[in-house]
């Protein structure tokens, strides 16, 4: 995290806020709604308090507003520069501005006011950005549900630094960015795409490309937006160039960037019994989708779209030498990549055996 | 339409200027005497912004730059005040 230069901080706790107009896009209710639990994600990790009130004088002054609006910092449209805010101070200091010609949502859809809301709050309390990819505070746009949001631990550091623990007996705590070339990093879920291969981690996914060297690492609601953190499984059906994600008893076609209509779905479509309540991992090859559950696989006929007779059976007995519960999988030049902790194995599907073993994340150039 | 004339190659360092002025205190150069000294500036200062979101520090726009350039984001500099 980073302080503004200067580090500016209200010399109080206890702050109000004043909405002092509206965006068409969302009603009032939906308006005070997603600005009060914008605030409530600094309140709970700090001693701040955020009250609000309908006279002028309030510290933290939101509005939306549209190309030049009279401070030096004009806006510039649709997209680009989406919202900017004041650091702690008199006057203008605290204040928000938002784009007024975006759209705001209170969606998955471009661009959703809550993680903007919460990110701009940053500033008015004196952080300045991040450059942690998955923290509240760095710059670009990124969707989060605030339903299922939890503040990360780069911008609990921040604003405790400026203002203290919060009275809670219990200091919060928040998620951190996985790092590629920890030792000790673990995939949830694999898969190749369009030539490209996937590895899903928490609510990240690192992007390699096979001929540039380059490595995205993004969220995956850059993607997805709709798409839930923490997928478990995935794998490409490359007949319908198609990629299916899974986590629970729930999975999700996506084509692309696009999502497809009508899911997710339940996995019971597959052929599943109920006592399969979530899948370790998947990969599709020649036809046939593996699917593996714990110490058991399943597989499934892509052509008649059922699952096999027969199964599930051991994976070690038809995978020998795969004989722990497998993160994830996906597959290359018909060898089955099994990931299991920070180890990964080649499997030979043809030779039917493991003619290579190593450290997971040399996946990512590590 | 009036297509624009600009080529991509000056498209593309028009993103960089205004992305680099914008947030990343890049002068505002004006005169044609400046320039010299401007290229210099430009290289260190798009240095600084591939550091900050981790990108190979080519001092280039290269492709990766050019594509966190155009994200949506927000309006405060990355750095300075």
């Amino acid at each position: 995290f980073m302080r503004t230069p200067g580090n500016p901080k209200w010399e109080k706790t206890q702050l109000t806020y004043r909405i002092v107009n509206y965006t068409p896009n969302l009603t009032r209710t939906d308006i005070e709604a997603l600005i009060e639990e914008a605030f409530k994600v600094w309140s709970d990790v700090s001693p701040l308090t955020f009250n609000r009130t309908l006279d002028k004088e309030a510290d933290i002054q939101i509005s939306f507003a549209r190309k030049d609006h009279g401070d030096n910092s004009p806006f510039d449209g649709p997209d680009g520069i989406l919202a900017h805010a004041f650091q702690p101070g008199p006057g203008i200091g605290g204040d928000v501005h938002f784009d007024a010609e975006e759209t705001w949502t209170k969606t998955p859809e471009n661009y959703n006011l809550f993680p903007v809301a919460a990110h701009e709050f940053g500033h008015s309390l004196g952080l300045a950005h991040s450059s942690d990819p998955g923290a509240l505070m760095y710059p670009n746009y990124a969707f989060s549900d605030p339903s299922t949001y939890t503040l990360h631990q780069d911008d609990i550091n921040g604003i405790q630094a400026i203002y203290g623990p919060s009275s809670n007996p219990v200091q919060p705590t928040g998620p951190t960015t996985p790092t590629a070339c920890d030792p000790r990093l673990t995939f949830d879920a694999i898969t190749t795409l369009r030539g490209e291969t996937l590895f899903f981690k928490d609510k990240y996914v690192w992007r390699k490309h096979p001929r540039l060297r380059m490595i995205e690492f993004n969220l995956i609601s850059l993607y997805w937006p709709s798409l839930p953190n923490g997928i478990q499984a995935a794998y490409e059906d490359f007949d319908r160039d198609l990629i299916f994600v899974f986590k629970g008893t729930q999975y999700w076609a996506l084509s692309g960037y696009d999502t497809q209509q009508g899911y997710p779905k339940h996995i019971s479509n597959y052929g599943f019994p109920s006592s399969v309540q979530a899948i370790d991992a998947a990969v599709s090859y020649r036809g046939k989708t593996y699917f593996f559950v714990n110490y058991q696989f399943w597989r499934y006929d892509d052509q008649s779209q059922s699952m096999e007779p027969g199964y599930p059976q051991s994976i070690e007995e038809f995978f020998p030498g795969i004989n722990s519960r497998v993160d994830a999988v996906f597959q290359e030049n018909s060898f089955f990549l099994f990931f299991s902790g920070p180890r990964y194995h080649a499997f030979d599907f043809h030779a039917r055996r493991i003619t290579r073993v190593g450290k997971s994340n040399r996946w990512l150039n590590c | 339409f009036p297509v624009s004339s600009a080529s991509p190659e000056e498209k593309n360092r028009n993103i960089v200027q205004n992305y680099l002025e914008k947030f990343y205190q890049l002068p505002r150069y004006t005169y044609k005497s400046e320039r010299k000294s401007k290229t210099n500036v430009i290289v260190e200062t798009l240095k600084r912004m591939q550091r900050f979101f981790g990108l190979n520090e080519t001092g280039k726009p290269n492709e990766e730059t050019l594509e966190m350039m155009r994200k949506p984001r927000c309006g405060v500099p990355d750095s300075g005040g």
